[in-house]
C-alpha cells in the first residue's frame, strides 16, 4: 500500500495517476519545490526528508499579534468561529527582510521622519488572492500621546528587483497620505496599505519595498518632538496581508453559508439563490414556448 | 401478572440492577456498531510544534464499528450499501461489507511559522470528522 510519503510525492510531482507509484526511496522527496499547495501536515511529511529544513524565528511580537488573532478568530477546539462573515480564510504576517540594514529612524526635514523597509511576500501561493492589507506598528504602551496628536503618514511603495535597496526598479511608485491618531493605551497601530499593494500582488511581484514618511502635529500646530516619536514606535511595521484561499482544501466560509441557508430556505428561493441560471433557463423556456 | 394465564409463565426477567436504560439500551444501539469516537492528539507528539504554533492539541476524531443491516433510518446511506450487504450475505462474502466513514467534517484554523520567519494564520476544510455513515 502506497505510503503517506508516497502520496505527497505523486502530489508534489504532480501526477494524476491513480495506482500507486513507489518512490524510489534513495530520491529525497524535493519539499522546497513541492507546490504549497500541500496542507501543512502532509507538507511537513515531504519536509521530513530534507535535513533538518532550517526555519527562521518570527519576532516575538508578531508573534504575539498573531496569537491574539487566532483567539479571536477560533473556538477553544482551533474551529474556525461561524459568525464571522469576512471571506478571508487566510492571514500572513510578514516582518521586513533582516538582511536589509535595521531601518533606523532619521530626521529627513522639519519632523519629517522616513524608514525604508523591505518586504520578501514570496510566500503567498497563487490560489490565494489579497483582500486587505496593512502595517502594523507596535507601540510601547509607556508612551502616551494626548488625544489631539495626529499623524499624516506618506507611504511610497515600490517593487524592488532584488533584495538591496540601491536597484529599485523605478516604475511609477504609489504614494499615499494616511491620517490617523495614536489612541490611549493602544498597542498597535494599524496603516491600511491595500490600495498600494493590490496592484502589486496580483501582478506576482513578490519583492516589495515601501519608504515611510511620519509627522506628527499636537493641537493641528505643535509637531511632536521626534525623540518621544522615536521611543513611541518600537520597531519597524510588520505587514499583515489578509487572502482568500482559492484552493480546494481551504476551509471557503461562504460555501457553508451557503450550504446553511439552501436548508433555511423555501425550494422556490433556494432555487433562485443557488440556481440563478436554471432560472434564468426557465424563463428563456417559457418566453420562447410562447413565441412558439 | 400472576392471576390470569399459566402461573408457571416465566415473567421477562428482570435486571437484577433495575436499570431500565441500560436494559433497553442493549435493544437499541447493539455492542460496536458504526459510530465517532475520539483521537486527541498534540502536536508535540508529532514534534511539529515548533511550526504549528496553534492549536497544541487536535481531535480529528474517527469513524469506527461494525454497519447494521438496516442503515437507512440512523445513517441516511443510499440504498446502494443495503444491496451490498445483501449481496454480502447471501451471495458472495468475498464483497466488502459497507464500511464506516465520516460523512461531515468541521474546519480547522492552524496558526504556523513558515520556513522564512514569516507567521501564517490558515482555515483548512475537512479537518474534523463530525459525522458517521455506512458506504
Amino acid at each position: 500500500s502506497q505510503t503517506l510519503e508516497d502520496e505527497a510525492g505523486s502530489l508534489t510531482s504532480g501526477e494524476t495517476s491513480l495506482e500507486p507509484k513507489p518512490l524510489p526511496r534513495d530520491q529525497p522527496l524535493d519539499g522546497e519545490n513541492s507546490p504549497s499547495l500541500l496542507p501543512p501536515l502532509l507538507k511537513v511529511l515531504v519536509d521530513r526528508h530534507l535535513p533538518g529544513a532550517p526555519r527562521l524565528h518570527p519576532d516575538s511580537r508578531a508573534l504575539r499579534y498573531m496569537k491574539r488573532l487566532y483567539k479571536a478568530y477560533t473556538t477553544k477546539e482551533g474551529i474556525p468561529k461561524s459568525d464571522r462573515s469576512h471571506l478571508y480564510n487566510t492571514v500572513r504576517l510578514f516582518t521586513p527582510n533582516a538582511q536589509h540594514p535595521q531601518p533606523s529612524w532619521s530626521q529627513v526635514t522639519g519632523g519629517l521622519q522616513s524608514m525604508d523597509l523591505l518586504f520578501n511576500l514570496d510566500r503567498i501561493t497563487a490560489p490565494e488572492h489579497l483582500l486587505k492589507s496593512v502595517l502594523l506598528y507596535s507601540l510601547k504602551n509607556s508612551v502616551s500621546f494626548s488625544s489631539t496628536t495626529k499623524c499624516m503618514c506618506y507611504l511610497i511603495v515600490k517593487e524592488s528587483e532584488c533584495s538591496s535597496p540601491s536597484y529599485f526598479r523605478s516604475p511609477q511608485p504609489f504614494t499615499i497620505s494616511l491620517q490617523f491618531e495614536f489612541r490611549k493605551n493602544h498597542k498597535w497601530i494599524e496603516i491600511d496599505v491595500t490600495t498600494l499593494l493590490q496592484p502589486l500582488v496580483a501582478s506576482k511581484k513578490r519583492n516589495i519595498h515601501i519608504a515611510v514618511n511620519f509627522t506628527c502635529l499636537e493641537d493641528q500646530q505643535n509637531p511632536v518632538q521626534d525623540e518621544l516619536l522615536d521611543m513611541a514606535i518600537l520597531m519597524a511595521p510588520s505587514l499583515l496581508v489578509y487572502l482568500n484561499d482559492t484552493s480546494a482544501q481551504a476551509y471557503h466560509r461562504w460555501n457553508s453559508l451557503r450550504y446553511k441557508r439552501r436548508h433555511q430556505m423555501s425550494p422556490d428561493q433556494r432555487d433562485l439563490f443557488l440556481y440563478p441560471m436554471e432560472e434564468e433557463l426557465t424563463q428563456s423556456r417559457k418566453f420562447s414556448r410562447h413565441r412558439r | 401478572d400472576e392471576r390470569t394465564g399459566d402461573p408457571k409463565a416465566k415473567s421477562p426477567k428482570m435486571p437484577v440492577s433495575n436499570n431500565l436504560s441500560e436494559y433497553f439500551k442493549q435493544f437499541l444501539f447493539p455492542e460496536n456498531e458504526c459510530e465517532l469516537h475520539d483521537f486527541k492528539l498534540s502536536f508535540s507528539q508529532l514534534k511539529w510544534d515548533n511550526w504549528i504554533v496553534a492549536p497544541h492539541r487536535y481531535n480529528p476524531r474517527y469513524c469506527k464499528g461494525v454497519c447494521p443491516r438496516l442503515v437507512r433510518h440512523r445513517y441516511g446511506s443510499p440504498v446502494h450499501t443495503m444491496v451490498q450487504n445483501i449481496i454480502y450475505e447471501k451471495l458472495d462474502s468475498s464483497i466488502p461489507r459497507p464500511s464506516c466513514v465520516p460523512a461531515k467534517y468541521s474546519p480547522l484554523s492552524v496558526l504556523t511559522i513558515e520556513p522564512d520567519g514569516s507567521i501564517a494564520y490558515k482555515e483548512y476544510e475537512d479537518m474534523i470528522a463530525t459525522k458517521c455513515t455506512c458506504r
